[in-house]
């Protein structure tokens, strides 16, 4: 099975590539690309390799068949439906994100336990109970949810949400969650980020 | 000079190994390090080796040492001042953030163009007009930015900011943007986490 650092990576290179396709471009390089991402050519043809032959010495890669592939290895060929908790500050920045638009992911359902909350609309949404979680849930193919209820709380809601049913879990509070193996856990963690580019400041 | 793909993974070594600290642990080996990350213990050694021998053989690396330089090397060993640009949802929302606490940040101004939210209270801030960003930042040290205004206005601002003095900045607006080399750009994307967990769902 494909180490997760490399499956980590796939994102990236899918978005470089429908950048490229946008402006035109049909066919690349690894070097090309490597340069795009700050990756060097060797670790873009040592990943991809790992899924199979994408590529032909000389001619590069074809970045339509390439984002085919890279959709389908992913799963974002479709759309999934998001479950986003809390409905706060940071939850009404993500019921108005447009940044999910054709990248295979929408906002289904917002919860939250406030009730001067739950009934309100935000966007095209009418916030619902978060203790009716597992019930709203129920038949409706959510398995992914964005945290951001407040640090304080996130590890209590992560395991009601996996006891509802979702199996993968985008945290944006500042704590690490502990969670049953087989649920997906990643993190919006700025601060990774922030240290990243002051490495570069003078 | 070390490859930006590695100093990108140092800020993930260096929480790890707070939190170790944190639970009480003094010692650690690249294979556990490795365990924590999801990276492999050879991928740690040869990151780390980059920077020096931290590590002795048979006896791993001390946490505390290790902790030191990786706060060096990313120039976390200090607090660094940042400018919120955008007094939004998402603006409030990073203005109350407790996630920036004891790992070398903190907000110290905000600024909007919003005649209705320049002079209003956010936190313990009073937000500023953002058409003084220059003075605003003249004299006051701050080097990075994080940017939360609309997608539209996203590439202006940023040329704005750079104009200004900004060295730095964390985009959250979910655009590419192009500015003059020298000018560090790290990105806030949850579509690049998101399409990494579906690689697992069923
Ligand atoms: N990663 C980032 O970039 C980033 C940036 C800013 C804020 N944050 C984090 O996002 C989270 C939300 O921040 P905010 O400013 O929107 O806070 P907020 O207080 O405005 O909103 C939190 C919401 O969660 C709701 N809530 C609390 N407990 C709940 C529960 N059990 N079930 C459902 N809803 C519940 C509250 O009623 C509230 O509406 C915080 O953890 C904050 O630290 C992350
Ligand atoms: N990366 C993520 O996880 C994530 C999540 C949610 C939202 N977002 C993005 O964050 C941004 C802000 O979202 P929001 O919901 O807070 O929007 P918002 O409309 O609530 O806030 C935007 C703020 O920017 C201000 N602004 C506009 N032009 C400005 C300028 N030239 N100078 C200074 N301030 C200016 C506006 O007056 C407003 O207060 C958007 O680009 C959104 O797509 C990112």
């Amino acid at each position: 099975s494909i180490p997760d650092i490399i499956v980590g990576r796939l994102p990236r290179y899918l978005q470089a590539l429908q950048r490229m396709h946008q402006e035109g471009r049909h066919t690349t390089s690894s070097k090309e690309l490597g340069d795009r991402l700050g990756y060097t050519a060797a670790q873009i043809r040592k990943d991809l390799s790992q899924f199979g032959e994408f590529g032909k010495q000389g001619t590069g890669y074809s970045i339509p068949f390439l984002i085919g592939q890279l959709q389908t290895i992913l799963k974002v060929d479709r759309m999934w439906d998001i479950l986003l908790v809390g409905a706060g500050s940071l939850g009404h920045a993500i019921a108005n994100y447009n940044g999910f638009a054709n990248r295979g992911f929408r906002i289904a359902l917002i919860v939250d336990n406030d009730p001067n909350k739950i009934g309100t609309k935000i966007a095209n949404f009418v916030v619902q109970d978060a203790s009716q979680v597992k019930a709203l849930l129920f038949g409706s193919g959510i398995k992914i949810a964005m945290l951001t209820v407040p640090a304080s709380n996130a590890q209590a809601v992560a395991e009601e949400l996996t006891n509802a049913g979702i199996k993968a879990i985008l945290n944006y509070a500042p704590v690490p969650l502990s969670l049953p193996k087989g649920i997906h856990v990643e993190y919006i963690d700025p601060l990774i980020q922030l240290q990243h580019m002051t490495y570069y400041i003078d």
